[in-house]
Formats: structure tokens, sequence, C-alpha cells
């Protein structure tokens, strides 16, 4: 039996749109820790990775390992019948062929369940390491998002430079080409212009930089690395999971795009990088 | 010419 409420069914909707575009059928693998998904887009190059931690539902049970296979659009078509306030479980039977999607409002005074069938899916499942990546960005989301999706109308790529004081994102096309440099805000820089400008008896706007680009850079080694957008601008779908987005990339590897969410796990998606031939 | 590997060149089969 595998029983998962989430209090904030908002969330669980949130995933599914983010995920859904990228990804047409996938296995979802219930065990005793959470609720996880590894899935490839149909070419190979992206891979998502969802993880919704045990300790985040309000209520998991989950006697023994079940691997529910989905159609993601389906999925989606049936939590998109959900509220954002509505508390949202998932049910299933051991050997059973359906997955159950319980809907409940705030007042508990309206109650729906929506039965999809289950399908066998045959899945390769791809053994990522646990890799010290050379430069590690963090940002605002939106911001990354803006830049993908602004980049996207210029080119079809792009390529980012990470140096220990900014993350450089260019890209060219027929038209022309573009770059755009964020410059590193660390919490040092941060705290120093918050006092300055509390002297000069400015308001507020000192979060033009802490709420600005906000970009953390951690870095062992310089790193150049080419992707296509539209993978990207897809992954950008999981923006408002979370306020931040963290970017991971090393020398020829695939760069790792995370989203964490709030008390339950996260959502990483994985893209290869463009290599010059 | 760029060329763009699918993933299973960067990680094996789990």
């Amino acid at each position: 039996m595998f029983e998962a409420r989430i209090l904030q069914g908002s969330i669980l909707k949130k995933v599914l749109e983010s995920i859904k575009d990228l990804v047409t059928d996938a296995n979802f693998e219930c065990t005793a820790n959470g609720f996880a998904l590894q899935a490839m887009d149909s070419s190979h190059v992206s891979l998502v990775a969802l993880m919704l931690r045990s300790t985040g539902f309000d209520h998991y049970r989950c006697d023994r390992d079940v691997t529910m296979g989905m159609n993601l659009l389906n999925m989606s078509k049936m939590l998109k019948c959900a509220d954002n306030d509505d508390t949202i479980t998932m049910k299933a039977d051991d050997a059973g062929d359906v997955v159950t999607f319980m809907f409940e409002n705030p007042k508990a005074d309206k109650i729906s369940d929506f039965q999809m069938k289950l399908m066998d899916i045959d899945t390769e499942h791809l053994g990522i390491p646990d890799t010290e990546y050379e430069a590690t960005v963090k940002m605002s989301s939106n911001e990354f998002q803006r830049i993908c999706r602004d980049l996207s109308s210029i080119g079809d790529t792009v390529t980012i430079a990470v140096t220990k004081d900014s993350v450089k994102f260019t890209t060219s096309g027929d038209i022309g080409e573009a770059n755009i440099t964020c410059r590193r805000t660390s919490d040092g820089d941060m705290k120093e212009e918050k006092v300055k400008t509390e002297e000069d008896g400015e308001k507020v706007h000192n979060t033009k930089s802490s709420e600005g680009q906000n970009v953390d850079i951690d870095l062992q080694e310089p790193v150049t690395l080419t992707f296509a957008l539209r993978y990207l601008n897809s992954f950008c779908k999981a923006t408002s999971l979370c306020e931040n987005v963290r970017l991971q990339l090393s020398k020829e590897l695939p760069v790792v795009v995370q989203y964490l969410i709030e008390d339950m796990g996260y959502v990483r998606f994985y893209l290869a990088p463009k290599i010059e031939e | 010419v760029a060329s763009q590997n699918r993933l299973e060149s960067f990680f094996g089969a789990a």
C-alpha cells in the first residue's frame, strides 16, 4: 500500500507542469524514503531527477517499494483538476494498476477522487555520480528564466562562462549576438552596501543588489560550456518552485540545474553540453 | 560544428 498526502497540493501541480513537456512517460519510484523520479527526454540529452522526501508529506505510508509508470501529460490533466490550495493524496495498491489522486479543499467540504491507469514503462536508469563541480552558481530563478528567454530570441545555444566574479551568458544568431553578464554579489558586498545606504539615509534602495541578481559563485576552476537554449527554457518552467536556481558546471559534463522544493526535496535537470568537433 | 552527446556517454547505467 502506498499513500502520500501533501497539504500544499500546488507543489505537486507545479512539479508536474515543470516536467511534463520534457518527459512523456516516467516511472515514479515510491519507497520509504519518498516519491522519486528519474527520466530522460526522448532525445536522451536531458534528464529530470525529482525527489519528494517522505518527511515532507503530511502523511506518508509505503509498505513495499512500488514503481508507478505514468503518462505525465495525463497525470498533469488530473492534477489540473485540483485547486491550488487543495490537499492532494496519492494512493496505490502494491499490485494494482491504477493510482488514485484525491483532492480535498481547505474547508473539507469538497472531496474529489480521480483514478488514472498506470502503465508499464521500460526505462533506462542512469547512475549519476556525486561529483564535485568546478563551478556552482546560485542566482534568482526569475533572472535565470529571463536570461534564457531573452537569449533564445537571438540564438539557439547559450555559452555560459563562469569566473570567480561573474557568470556570462552569450548567444549569437542570424540577426546578431548578445552577452549578459551577472556579477557576483557576495553576502559581504550586500551587507556593506546596506550599511552605506542606511548612512546615506536612502530607503530600500540597497535591495537593488540583494534582490536583483543575487548571484553567488563557488568556483574551483573557471568553466565555459555551451548548451541548447530550448532545453534550458524548458527547465525554467520550474521557476515558481523556488526563488533561487543552482547551476553546477564542470568541463565536458552535463550542467545540473536545481530548484529546491521547500521542506520536501528538489527537482534537478541535467543537460549534455554542446561539444565542438 | 557542435555535437551533443546523449547522457549515456556521461553517466553509466545504474
